[in-house]
C-alpha cells in the first residue's frame, strides 16, 4: 500500500503511544 | 481518514489437491460436535500435538497413534451448562480452556492434566456475561465481559500446573469488544474489534488503552483474527462473517488492513473474496493462521485462502456423509481440521 496516505509513521509507535496514553 | 485501495486479483480457481487427507477420527459417543482444536500434551516425557473435540456436554482429548489412528485419552464431562467453544492456549501444555453458556458465554473453565499425580481436573476461571475470549501466549487468557453498567476487559495468567495467577485489568472502551488478536512478536500489545467497527490497541503490561481507530463503515461487524507490526504499521486480518459473493469484490470474506497507530489512518491492503459459485449471503465460521484463512461456507463447503495473494487456494466440497460444520488450523503445523456435526474430524495437510 502507499504509506504516504497514512501520515507520518513511527517504528516505535507502541512505546510512544504508551508514553502518551493515560495510565 | 479511512482509505480503501483494493485491487482485484483474478481467481485461478481453487485446487482441491492442495489439501491432502491425512487421517480421520470419529467420536462415536458425540451427539452434536460444537468445536474442534489442538493442544500440546505431555504425559511420559514426550510432547505431542493432540486433537481436542467438544460436544455440548463433554470435551475429549485424542492422541495420535501409528497408522493414522487416534486414541481417546480422556473425556471431561460438563453436564450443567452447554459447551460453546474450545479456547486453546497456543503454547501451553496439558492446559486448555472452554467457554460454556446458552446463547452467550456465561462461564470459562480450565481443563487440565497433571502429570505429577496423573490426574485430570477442571476449574472455573471466570463467569458473567462474557462477550469475547482468546487464549494468548505464555498461558494467558483475555476476555471482555459486561455488567449492566460497565465492561470489564481482563487478562488472566495460569501457572504450568493450571493455577490462576494475578490478573491484569485493561482499560475498557465504551463499546463492547467482540474479538481479540495478539500482536505477533509484541508480547505486550493486544488488539480488539468492537461492535461499532473500531480497532482498539492495548498495552497488556500496563493496562493502557493506547488507541481506538475506526475500520470503516462499508464493512460492518468485522472480527479481528491476527495482527502484526511491520515498518511502523499495524496490519490486522479481519473477517466479515456475513460475506457475499460480489464481482466488484465489495464484500470480501477476509481483509488485511494496514493501520498507522500514530495517526489512526487505515488502508485496505489485500482482500480475499468468496470462491465463485457460492452466491448469496454467507455466514462464515473461520480461522486464520499465518497467511492462511479457512472458513465453512453456508453451502457446507470449506474454503481456504492465501491472504497475501488474496486468493482462494483450496475448496473442500461437502463430504458425502454431510456438510462441514467446523474448521480450525492446528497449532504449530500446516494441518487443517475439518469437522462434521456427527463428531467426525478429518485432518488435512495444506
Amino acid at each position: 500500500c502507499n504509506g504516504s496516505d497514512l501520515g507520518p509513521i513511527s517504528l516505535n509507535w507502541f512505546e510512544e503511544l504508551s508514553a502518551e496514553a493515560p495510565p | 481518514h479511512v482509505a480503501e485501495q483494493l485491487t482485484p486479483v483474478p481467481l485461478d480457481g481453487p485446487k482441491e489437491e492442495s489439501l491432502q487427507l491425512l487421517s480421520k477420527l470419529k467420536d462415536s459417543s458425540s451427539s452434536c460436535a460444537v468445536d474442534v482444536s489442538t493442544m500440546w500434551w505431555e504425559a511420559t516425557g514426550s510432547r505431542e500435538l493432540c486433537v481436542v473435540t467438544a460436544c455440548e456436554s463433554s470435551v475429549s482429548i485424542w492422541k495420535p497413534l501409528a497408522s493414522d489412528c487416534w486414541a481417546k485419552i480422556y473425556t471431561w464431562e460438563l453436564a450443567e451448562i452447554p459447551v460453546i467453544q474450545i479456547v486453546p492456549l497456543p503454547d501451553a501444555c496439558n492446559l486448555v480452556c472452554i467457554a460454556l453458556g446458552d446463547l452467550e458465554i456465561g462461564e470459562i473453565r480450565l481443563l487440565h492434566y497433571s502429570s505429577e499425580n496423573d490426574s485430570f481436573k477442571q476449574s472455573l476461571v471466570k463467569n458473567g456475561n462474557i462477550k469475547a475470549v482468546l487464549g494468548l501466549k505464555d498461558r494467558r487468557l483475555v476476555s471482555s465481559s459486561r455488567t449492566t453498567q460497565e465492561q470489564q476487559v481482563e487478562v488472566l495468567s495460569f501457572s504450568e500446573t493450571g493455577r490462576s495467577k494475578d490478573g491484569q485489568t485493561l482499560m475498557a472502551p465504551e463499546e463492547t469488544v467482540l474479538a481479540f488478536a495478539e500482536v505477533e512478536w509484541m508480547r505486550d500489545a493486544l488488539v480488539g474489534t468492537t461492535v461499532v467497527n473500531s480497532i482498539v490497541v492495548w498495552n497488556v503490561k500496563t493496562g493502557q488503552l493506547l488507541k481506538k481507530m475506526h475500520i470503516g463503515y462499508s464493512y460492518p461487524a468485522s472480527i479481528c483474527h491476527r495482527a502484526y507490526s511491520d515498518s511502523g504499521l499495524l496490519f490486522v486480518v479481519l473477517s466479515h462473517p456475513h460475506a457475499k459473493e460480489s464481482e466488484s469484490c465489495g464484500n470480501p470474506a477476509f481483509r488485511v488492513v494496514a493501520f498507522n497507530p500514530k495517526t489512526a489512518r487505515s488502508m485496505g491492503v489485500m482482500f480475499s473474496s468468496l470462491p465463485p459459485g457460492h452466491p448469496g449471503r454467507q455466514y462464515l465460521e473461520g480461522d486464520v493462521k499465518d497467511a492462511s484463512a479457512a472458513a465453512v461456507l453456508t453451502s457446507g463447503a470449506i474454503a481456504v485462502w492465501d491472504l497475501l495473494l488474496g486468493q482462494c487456494t483450496a475448496l473442500l466440497p461437502p463430504a458425502p456423509e454431510g456438510d462441514w460444520a467446523l474448521t480450525r488450523w492446528a497449532t504449530g503445523s500446516t494441518c487443517l481440521l475439518a469437522g462434521q456435526r456427527d463428531g467426525t474430524v478429518c485432518l488435512y495437510r495444506y
